[in-house]
């Protein structure tokens, strides 16, 4: 059987929420070292990798590996019943069609029980290779996401370059053009503020803002995000979970014909 | 005019 508790159980709630309208039906795939999940959306640009590890849990058991097929729109709805400072419980039996999630509020006086049906799923799997990205930005996540979402409101994609000075941020559209620069700044107080840029060439690419937008949707999960780049490389934006593993989205670049 | 080229593109489908 499997059975993992989560003492912080809104991290699950934020992960499902930074998910759960990029990617419809996803197998959440449990082995003894933790829940991994790998999913793309509908159109295949746009790809969610998730980790948890077996060691961010209260308690962790998996007696054999499992490929749990979600609904994550009916798993959303599910952990919207448990508060924010509940414990979250997830089961499943090896051979059932069901998982539990239990809900217990912090002082023991609610326990609340919700079983979901699940499902088959064909998952396609990429074999996603290690790279030395050109070029890796981290920042503080609500900049990016401020950043994305002020850009999405002049056009539909994005030239994100990087150079030994900071990450700029390009976009045009009918009623005209944005560019916004983020300098390294590693003289803050707080190092959640900062912004660190480490290079080993210049790189620019372009994407669609709508699913940058999308990838924000994690803001709440790290008060940084890291972003990777190479020249014609799909882009990682990681949310790092803290003490669990992290939260990545892959977005194929545009580029010319 | 720029394509979104889907991940296939880049990675391989395991």
């Amino acid at each position: 059987m499997f059975e993992g508790r989560l003492l912080q159980g809104s991290l699950l709630k934020k992960v499902l929420e930074a998910i759960k309208d990029l990617v419809t039906d996803t197998n959440f795939d449990c082995s003894e070292t933790g829940i991994a999940l790998q999913a793309m959306d509908s159109s295949h640009v746009a790809l969610v990798s998730l980790l948890l590890k077996d060691t961010g849990f209260d308690h962790f058991r998996c007696d054999r590996n499992l490929a749990l097929g979600i609904n994550l729109q009916n798993m959303s709805k599910m952990l919207k019943c448990a508060g924010n400072d509940d414990i979250i419980t997830l089961k499943a039996e090896d051979e059932g069609d069901t998982i539990t999630f239990m809900f217990e509020s912090p002082n023991q006086d609610k326990i609340s029980d919700f079983e979901m049906k699940l499902m088959d799923i064909d998952s396609e799997h990429l074999g996603i290779p290690d790279t030395d990205y050109q070029a890796i930005v981290t920042m503080p996540s609500a900049e990016f996401q401020r950043i994305v979402r002020d850009l999405s409101s002049i056009g539909d994609t994005a030239v994100i370059g990087v150079t030994k000075e900071g990450i700029s941020f390009s976009t045009g559209g009918d009623i005209g053009k944005a560019n916004i620069v983020c300098r390294q700044n590693t003289n803050v107080d707080k190092e959640e503020d900062q912004t660190t840029v480490e290079i080993h060439e210049p790189v620019s690419l372009t994407f669609a803002l709508r699913y940058l937008n999308s990838f924000t949707k994690a803001t709440a999960l790290s008060p940084q995000v890291t972003l990777s780049l190479s020249k014609e490389l799909p882009i990682v934006v990681e949310y790092k979970i803290e003490k669990m593993g992290f939260l990545r989205f892959y977005l194929a670049p545009k580029i010319e014909e | 005019p720029a394509r979104q080229n889907r991940l296939f593109k880049f990675f391989c489908l395991h």
